[in-house]
């Protein structure tokens, strides 16, 4: 039991650094114990964006923390893989360099587990195999699935 | 695994029957503010299990769909088809399907699971979908405006999701 | 001080629904005490986006919960006046009409208090007068004038 | 009033003196994420008088500024040039100007406020600011991601937005 927990920890922790390298274009991310050697203690998150200072997960920009927490979660599936990925407006914060970076790792994602994302950000859209639109007519919503203009792969 | 149709009737903002087919791969839902993209996610975590609570609703009867006019519909039902090609699902059928679907029926008093057509109780729909390690809070399903919410937690709090995948 | 109260109460909620109206293009919206009666309850914010039901505020979609708040903040200028409004993208849950609007709205209040808004959003950053653009150089925030090209007035 | 420049120096990721002059009008600050677009709106509430806590930093010293070689500033200051011609200061200075300068300046264990470059107490700042309904927590400053708490709090504290315009 303990050695399970260590090694996931450990799978998790690497693979939350190889996300967060790809998302970031660089800089580092881990996964440690407040107490080290007690195995009951708390989960730190440690993250750096390239260029800059190792600093606390409160200091960050609100896109950098939405990038963290997507490569944490990404980054879960080294434990018990995810059967499919529902990400509802995930990229809020982000700028369209993040996005872009965003849309090319669920791509890469979506060859593994069905990835399905609500979205009204273009630079995730084109990304996409398959767009349903959602409309309301009448007070009752209906959903077509749209044809995609010059998809982006 | 993977989630192959979902079908909403009465179910908050859907007053018409829709049955959406999804596909491996990458999906996007688009569509202007208040159109019902959030209540889709909604559907599906609702069909799992969720509480009404959980769905941006005080109540049960806030599911049911109302109508401009004020008009509520008598009850709901949302179905989801998932893939079972690979015998995922086998340990608990009576017999191997491709397909397994559970569905979820509710009016202002009762709430009724389904396997297969057949009524069964909550708990058997979560032993059904615990084989392909599928829950509605599981850390792969992240609702609107909660994408950063798994770092503000406490340290113990996320620590507990190691444990969750070990 | 009690007439002071309710008269700012009333004076607010009309406020409300007419920035309301302004961003949904229709419905309404009302502020009113939860015990009518009794000047210390609580305040209740009723929202009914056009073509809709009136709904418990929980039930509005993201996007729809961003405009009433949005709405409510402008109105409390009516009891005292707004010496300028700073606001930290704000328009994150928008899609593209909503951050039209939204950008409408904010050159009409810009006309007689200053507005300043930090954005993604090429919807909202077209109407602005100024543009400030921000980067980072080793590790230090710097701050650039920008042009803007084709200015949306 | 509206302001007029804002002057940031080893506060946050500004490394370097940065001024900027704002105008009345509708300005928009753009930027990649993580540039230091909130820290600006940080460095006025900071000079208004707001704690570290509320500045998403945990102590005084994570408002100074830290090199990517990890080598932090002895101090920062931040200077808030605030309009006056209407004369909405004057009651709390000794003779009117156009301009009012607020400005405070933090070294790892000291903060000291400043009007019109004369030390002052953090109260007499708050009181010259309250002449023009000016404080850090005021209703018309929305911080990042915070746009739909007004909703959120309990119907009490809604309340208290009413008394505190009243
Ligand atoms: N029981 C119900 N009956 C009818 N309509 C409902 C019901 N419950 C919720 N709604 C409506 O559903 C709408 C919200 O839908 P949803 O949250 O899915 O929008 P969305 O497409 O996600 O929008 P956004 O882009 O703003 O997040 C609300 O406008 C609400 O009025
Ligand atoms: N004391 C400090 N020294 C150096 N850099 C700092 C300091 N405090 C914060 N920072 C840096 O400032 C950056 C965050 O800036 P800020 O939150 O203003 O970004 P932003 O432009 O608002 O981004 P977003 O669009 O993602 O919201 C972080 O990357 C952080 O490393
Ligand atoms: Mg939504
Ligand atoms: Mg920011």
């Amino acid at each position: 039991k303990k050695e399970k927990f260590l090694a996931t920890l450990k799978a998790v922790s690497v693979e939350l650094d190889r996300r967060f390298k790809q998302l970031f274009g660089g800089g580092e991310a881990k996964l440690s114990l407040e107490a080290p050697g007690d195995l009951s203690s708390g989960l730190l998150i440690q993250a750096r964006p390239p260029g800059k200072e190792p600093k606390l997960l409160d200091a960050l920009s609100g896109g950098e923390k939405t990038l963290v927490a997507i490569a944490f979660v990404l980054a879960l599936s080294e434990g018990k893989p995810a059967p499919f990925y529902l990400f509802d407006e995930v990229d809020a914060a982000l700028d369209k360099p993040n996005s872009e970076r965003l849309a090319g790792l669920l791509r890469e994602i979506a060859r593994e587990a069905q990835v399905i994302v609500i979205s009204h950000n273009e630079e995730l859209i084109r990304h996409a195999d398959r767009v349903y639109g959602v409309t309301m007519r009448n007070g009752s919503s209906r959903v077509l699935a749209l044809e995609l203009v010059g998809n982006a792969h | 695994t993977y989630i192959k149709r979902l079908t909403i009737a009465g179910f908050k903002s859907f007053g018409k029957k829709t049955s959406i087919p999804f596909y491996p791969g990458f999906t996007a839902i688009v569509g202007e503010n208040g159109t019902g993209k959030s209540n889709i996610l909604d559907a599906i975590t609702f069909v799992m299990g969720y509480r009404s609570r959980a769905l941006r609703a005080g109540k049960i009867e806030h599911l049911l769909y109302t109508s401009p006019k004020g008009e509520t519909v008598p009850e709901a039902e949302v179905s989801l088809v998932l893939d079972n090609s690979s015998g995922t699902f086998d340990e608990l059928l009576p017999s191997h399907t491709d397909e397994v679907m559970i569905s979820r029926r509710i009016t202002a008093s009762s709430s009724t699971y389904r396997i297969m057509g057949k009524v069964t109780a909550a708990g058997d729909v979560e032993k059904l979908l615990s084989l392909a390690d599928i829950e509605p809070g599981g850390y792969y399903i992240v609702e609107q405006g909660m994408v950063t919410e798994v770092l503000e937690r406490s340290p113990r709090r996320r620590r507990e999701l190691i444990e969750e995948v070990a």
